[in-house]
Formats: C-alpha cells, structure tokens, sequence
C-alpha cells in the first residue's frame, strides 16, 4: 500500500469551539463533548476530534455534521460491526478501528477530510455511573485541545436530590490567572460549575500561539447521608438505591497478604512492593490479624497461623518484608491456597473474631510458572478453597500479568482486581489500593424488596461494604404507578447485626428541581440499564457457560436496546465521501482491561486538531550488533 | 543449516551452508568467559528424494548458561527448561511466557521462542513446521542471535566467531557460472575466496516464505571464512 503524507497547514484549520458540558443526576453522569472546527484553507483537509473519555463510561452518542448534513454514529453487535468493517476493507476503503486507553481514561479519535471552507461539528456523549471512592465521586474532564480555541467552555451540573454536602474543584492546568474563571455555585441539591476562558486567557503568554488549557480539570463531590436505610429513587417505573450508611464501626479484618517474589518482580516492582507494604502493615487496626505469605516456586509464610495485629507483631512483620528478596518461578495457584487454609484454620479455631471479615490480597506481576499451571484449575482450586467464605483481591503489577485470568478469579470470590501500573507512583498505588479495602463496615450485606413489587433487579448481595464506597442497587417496578414500597437492608455489623427497615417513595423531582424542568428524562432506567450490563458483563466471565451464554445475551441485548458502547457492542461511524476518499467506515470498541495491555500515557487531547508527524519509537535498540543466524532454506 | 553473518558497519552480509552427517552436533556458540554454550544437533530429511542432495537442518539445540544455572534443550517438540536444577516443559502449542530472575522465555505459539538471558544474550529460535504427511521433509529449528554485544572477545563457535564482526574485502564482481549471480574474490582471514553474490532467507518476521537478505555466499562449508574446519566444531553431546 502507498503511504501519502499529508500535507496540512495547522493553521489553516480554525478549532471555533469546544465545549463540554457534563449533567449529572443521582451519579449518574452524562457528558457531551462538542467540538467545531474551520478549515481555513482552500483545500480539502482532514480533521482529527481525539477525546478522551473514563473507562467506566460508556459512549452513547457519536455525531459529524458537515455543512448541515449530520452523520451519526451507530450501536451494533460487535461481531456485526466487524463484517462491516471487513466489508469496508475488501472493497479497497479505508477502515480503521477507534480505539485506544489510558490509565484512568480511554480515547476516541477520528479524522475526516472535509472541503475547503467548511465547518464541521463534531458530537460525542458518554454516560457512566460515578463511584464514590474514599468518601467522594469524581467528575474527571480532560482537555487538551492543542491550540488556542475562540469558545471554550467546560459546563457541569449537578443534581443530588440528597443534598450536597461538599463539592470541590480544581485542575491541573490552573494557573492563578485562570483561577477566578473558575464559577461555582452550590445550593443544598444543585452546584453549577463554569469555566469559560477567553483566547487571551488561554494564552500562555501574550503574544504566543500555545495554550495553557492541557490537563485535567476534576470535580469532587459528596451528598448528605443521613438515614441508615439509604436513598431510595423512584422515578418513572425504576428504582435505584444509594446505600452507604454514616457512622457504622468498622469491622475487624483477617487478612492475609500473599505477595509474589518470583525472579521478573526483582528490582524496583520488589523494591516498591516492600516499601508499600511497610505503610500497609503501620495501617493495619490492632483488633485486625494478618498474616504475610511470599512465593516464587516455593511458598514462605512468615508465621503459619493469623497475627494480632499489635505493634510487636506488625514490627516483626515489617522486618520479615524487609528481606523479601525476587528469585525464582510464579506458583499462584499453591500460594493462594495456603493463604485459604491459614484465613480457614483461623475461623475454625475461633481465633479470629466472629463478625470479622476475611480477605486474600494477591500481588503478583505475572503469569503462573511453576506448579499448577492450568488458569481454569488454579480458578477452580481457589474458588472451591475459598467456598465464599472471604474476598479475594488481586493487585495485577505491571502488564506482563494475564489480567483477565486475575479479574475473573477476584469476581468468583467477591473481590476485584486492580491493575498496579509499573511507574514511580506504584506504591501509592499499592496503599491506596489498600486504603480502599482497609475498613469493612459490613459483611454479608442484604437487600430485601418485596417480590412482587419489583423485578429485574441488579445484584442484591454484596460481600462486603468498605467505608467511603457506597453500594447502588437498581431495579423495575412491576407497576409504573407504584409511588412507593418496603425495603428492607439486614448485614452484619461490627457490634450487632444491621438491619435497616423503610419504605421508599417516590419523590417529586419538579418540587425538589423546580427550575429545572428537564435533566435527562429517562437517567434511572439508563443507570439502571448501565449497572445491569456492568454486572451481566461480570457474569460473563465468571459463571457457568450457561450462565455467560445467558448473560452474555442479556447484556448485548441491553447494550443494543440503551445504545450503550460495551465490550459486546461497537460504534459504527460512517464517514462521508469526497473528491479525494470514498466513504470510509470506523468503528469505535470498548476495550476491556485486558486488551489495554501495553498503552499507559497515550498522547490524547480534547477536541479537534490538525495532525501531527508520527515519530517511530524504538523499543529495543542493539545498535551495531549484528543479527547472526543459521536457519534452512 | 544456511548461516547468515550480518555486517552492519559495511551494510552487508555473509552466508555459507554446513552439510553434514545428520546428527551431528555443531557448537554455535561458545564463550568460556560468561559461560554460555549454544549446540546444535542437525536431522536429515525424512527420506531422500532421489532427484536432489540431502539437506539437513537443525532438529534441536542445547544451550547453557554455567554462570546461572541454566540449561535449556529445545526440540521440534517440547522446550525442556532448568535453573539451578529446577526443572519445567514448555510446548511449542501453547503461547507461553515465563519470567525468571536470570532468563525470560517467551513461546509465542507453534512459531517462535524468545530466550533472553540477563546481562548476557537475547536469541530466538524459530520453528519451522512442515505438513505432517509431506513425503520428504520434517520440522526443524532455526537460531537466531539478537543481542550478542555482551559476549567476551573470546566468544567463538561457528556463530560466535563472527560475534564482534570479521574483517574482509571483496573484489569487482565478475560473471559467475550462475548468470543471475555475479562471482567475486573475497579477501579475508588471510584467505582468497571465490564467493558467489546470492541471498538467504530470515524467517523472523515471516515464518513461512522469510525474506530475501542478500549475501556473500561462501562455498564449501564455509571454508576459508570459519575459523579451522568444520570438524572443529563437532562435539559429542548437545550439554
């Protein structure tokens, strides 16, 4: 195939403006990235919208209109998607996927040829489900728009029919200056936020072309939490419910760290693995136990039962991770299950606490080596092992770990998995990994509602809740005029059992929003729809194969039905025809985390650009040495 | 076996063919300062066809690493591994990974194995699977260095010898016998050689048809262009 460079001029295509407006209803975010660009000269040139959107969110909506015609972007199967994608390809088109990921982020690019002197628009709307992490949500925008843009506006409201009760912003890219931009207002169940830079003001000096507008722009929040039963909305036929209670102690904690040392964890992932677990076990609770075990080939405990978590113990276990040293082979699969066996003997011996919560925290940073090999019989093993008795995290470091094999073995035992990303910040990331589990509040938890009130309910039991996370549970009411119902939350708490009784009523959003006649219609039946797919998606990987063929289908259809991009699902972008390119059709993938191997800091920007050159990376040089081979012919 | 000397300071390359019995065993590499050993055992074809000379080719490959522990025996059928006297068995159908402290192996399936030693050398050996029922030929291996700029400058074998490059010179070329292929005198190691302008194949990128890297084709075993003889090179056992 021919390479043809393009020749553009950046200058000659004027971005006119950008602007991202997020709404947010009960956490459930809709954000809508719009892009208008010029093209200044008097060639037909191609235009580039690169955005980037957080992997949680699904993409919704994909629009380009080119003088006044609109092209819109289409939800299809996935395997749908690609036939015509192949279809594209072996009638000589040019077809190209949109795909590509970042830490927290993903991106969607996608470049059209449009004539002389046209305008083009570009629209691209995601929804997603805020998670509240260490007491708060996150509203992450980021931009990079690469060039002064003559209206750029970044816009978010937030409706919480809780009441808000703090809400911070800020962005990395803020400089005194642009500080005062900055608006705010935040009554008890609403907040505005505006930021809306002139050209000047996004200048970053007087009388240069760069701009200062490249980073992320956050917005955190909280709502009011005052009833031990949660919140409970009912809105048109569907119901969510917030749960996560104020003031419940915290439950002790049997923990057992099994921490990989094999010969690829040596050097700076086991100098930072030591250094995290250092603060990790100064963080332990003295009514919590734990115990540490390290493994290559061979498995070391440091001691074979659970310790108190006493200052003593916890110096003795921090002298043990001292002189963790990397040699070796990876036997997950044996080393998991005398983490289960340590974690079982406890309980059977009553030497743990009997409402305390047990938990497995795996680190390793590759695949299973040595010993049992097979990833379906290490999973098997360790489900069996575990037998739903505690939560098994697993802390995937670096991308050489076959990180679906670790995110379906947390699934299968109530935890989750979490990707270390090799970088100087990983021990944070370690702590906070652990921060984030640290303090059970409640296990075994709950949710009661009446059979024959509600279906189509979304997961109902949960193994845990950790403080500052809040679990969300969405469902259907069987009758659309139903105003209210019972509910009912029992757990077991750290003193007592929790149960927490109520009834939930519908409330009256143009009494508690009365300006606001519109916010987005249908948002609970789409977080309901949005959490339902998550957790079918869940299912997917981790059930029986009837029950991931059933699930697998469920979650397509709901995908197809809602428009949401998943990972069943593509978006299928056709783009227009001109002199120089027929139609070309793009698709655009949601990517799980495993296919995000190997991408870290993408270089991605908000809205619309011209292109750059492609600089080739070399990622092994052996300069002059030569390549010698013997080989037959 | 066809062996391929790559020259990246002259932009060239050299090739020669070693036939021999099948079975024998040809050190490639041997560097008695960081203890690394690479040997290869040829194999013939499964029957010869009457209308052409016997090929052979290398059917399995002993390599080791004294410093480290480490012997690795590679087989058409199964990768055989071991460090300090652990031992594991990788195949060829599976894609495989394995990160050690002192080796990374890496299986990409039925085509490739990627052996990166620490500190010392990175090869590859490719597979060459042949259709089960073909009447002649059978699997068989080929080794390719990709970062040999750690060995000693005592590193020799009949691949290593050319580790830290080799000086030669090479005439005008003239009409050969073959009129596609131009002949020229080579100058090197104190030796006059008649060398034929040809090509080889790397296998790397394209496991099935390689790609043409043209050559300095040196007759005879390579005579003239090796250090000694080809019976130099012959040992007893892969380890």
């Amino acid at each position: 195939k021919l390479l043809k460079k393009r020749s553009v001029n950046s200058a000659e295509t004027e971005v006119q403006s950008v602007k991202i407006d997020c709404k947010v209803a009960s956490r459930f975010a809709h954000t809508v990235m719009t892009s208008t660009a010029l093209n200044k000269a008097n060639v037909s040139q191609e235009v580039f919208f690169e955005v980037e959107l957080p992997k949680t969110a699904f993409i919704t909506n994909f629009s380009m209109e080119i003088d006044g015609k609109t092209y819109v972007g289409e939800v299809k199967e996935k395997e749908k998607a690609k036939k015509q994608y192949e279809k594209a390809v072996s009638s000589g088109q040019t077809a190209g996927l949109v795909k590509a990921s970042g830490r927290k982020m993903e991106k969607f690019s996608v470049s059209v040829n449009i004539a002389a002197n046209s305008n083009i628009t570009f629209t691209l709307t995601y929804e997603e489900l805020l998670q509240r992490h260490f007491g708060k949500y996150e509203i992450m925008i980021r931009v990079k728009p690469k060039q002064l843009v003559q209206h750029f506006e970044i816009a978010a409201d937030i409706y919480e029919p809780q009441g808000i009760a703090f809400l911070d912003t800020y962005a990395t890219f803020i400089t005194n200056e642009l500080l005062p931009l900055v608006e705010k207002t935040v009554t008890d169940k609403k907040a505005h936020l505006s930021f809306s830079p002139t050209l000047d003001q996004q200048r970053k000096c007087p009388d240069c072309d760069g701009t200062l507008i490249d980073g992320d722009f956050f917005i955190k929040y909280d709502v009011n939490r005052v009833q031990d039963l949660g919140d409970i909305q009912i809105v048109n036929g569907y119901f969510v419910h917030f749960f996560a209670p104020a003031d419940l102690q915290r439950l002790p904690k049997n923990v057992v760290f099994v921490i990989d040392r094999s010969g690829s964890m040596s050097g700076k992932k086991m100098e930072q693995t030591r250094e995290a677990l250092q603060t990790i076990l100064d963080d332990l609770y003295e009514e919590d136990h734990f115990g540490l075990i390290t493994f290559d080939d061979k498995i070391v405990e440091w001691r074979p039962s659970l310790s108190n978590a006493t200052k003593k113990n916890v110096n003795a276990a921090k002298t043990f991770v001292k002189n963790i040293q990397a040699v070796g082979w990876t036997n997950i699969n044996d080393a998991v299950l005398r983490a289960v066996d340590i974690l079982t003997a406890a309980e059977k011996n009553k030497t743990v606490p009997g409402n305390s919560a047990s938990m497995i925290i795996l680190l390793t940073d590759g695949d299973p080596t040595f010993g049992e090999q097979n990833l379906d019989i290490i999973k098997n093993n360790v489900k069996n092992a575990i037998g739903g008795n505690m939560s098994l995290f697993c802390l995937g470091f670096g991308y050489d770990v076959d990180y679906n094999f670790l995110d379906v073995m947390a699934k299968q035992n109530d935890g989750l998995a979490r990707r270390i990303y090799e970088a100087s910040d990983a021990v944070l990331q370690l702590q906070g990994f652990y921060d984030e589990v640290a303090s059970p509040l409640l296990s075994e938890v709950h949710f009661n509602y009446p059979e024959d009130t509600v279906n189509s309910l979304t997961g109902s039991y949960f193994k845990q809740l950790f403080n500052g996370s809040e679990i969300v549970v969405a469902g259907q009411l069987n009758d659309i005029e139903m105003n209210d119902f019972a509910v009912e939350v029992s757990a077991q708490g750290a003193e007592n059992y929790f149960v927490a009784k109520g009834q939930a009523s519908a409330q009256k959003w143009d009494t508690i929003f009365p300006d606001q006649e519109y916010i987005f219609g249908d948002f609970t039946e789409r977080l309901w729809a949005y959490l339902t797919i998550q957790q079918l998606l869940d299912k997917k990987d981790k059930g029986t194969p009837e029950e991931k063929a059933n699930a697998t289908a469920e979650a397509l259809e709901l995908s197809l039905k809602y428009n949401f991009v998943t990972p069943l699902t593509s978006m299928v972008v056709t783009k227009p025809e001109t002199d120089e390119k027929p139609e070309d059709t793009l698709i655009a993938d949601k990517l799980t985390e495993d296919q995000r191997t190997g991408v870290s800091t993408p270089n991605q920007h908000t809205g619309v650009s011209t292109p750059s050159q492609t600089v080739p990376q070399t990622s092994y040089s052996y300069a002059s040495s030569p390549i010698n081979w013997v080989d037959g012919d | 076996p066809h062996f391929i000397i790559e020259l990246p300071d002259k932009n060239d390359a050299l090739c020669f063919n070693i036939n021999d019995k099948p079975g024998t065993i040809f050190n490639l590499v041997k560097d008695p300062l960081t203890g690394t050993v690479v040997n290869g055992q040829t194999i013939g074809d499964k029957k010869v066809n009457p209308a052409s000379k016997e090929n052979t080719y290398f059917g399995r490959f002993g390599i080791i690493h004294e410093k480290f522990g480490i012997r690795l025996m590679v087989s058409t059928q199964e990768i055989l591994v071991s460090e300090h006297g652990k031992q594991a068995k990788l195949f060829w159908s599976d894609n495989t990974s394995v990160k050690g402290l002192n080796m990374d192996l890496q299986v990409t399936k039925d085509r490739s194995l990627t052996v990166t030693l620490r500190n010392s050398v990175k090869f590859v050996i490719i597979l060459h699977k042949v259709w089960k029922k073909h009447p002649y030929h059978q699997d068989y291996l080929g080794f390719y260095t990709l970062d040999s700029h750690l060995f000693s400058r005592r590193v020799n074998g009949l691949l290593g010898q050319f580790y830290h490059g080799v000086q030669f010179e090479v005439s005008e070329p003239f009409a050969g016998k073959d009129v596609d292929k131009p002949d020229a005198f080579m100058f090197v190691k104190g030796h006059r050689l008649l060398v034929t302008r040809g090509w080889q194949k790397d296998f790397r990128n394209d496991v099935k048809n390689g790609e043409n890297v043209p050559c300095w084709f040196i007759h005879n075993n390579g005579t003239g262009l090796i250090d000694g003889d080809l019976t130099d090179y012959t040992v007893s056992g892969l380890f």
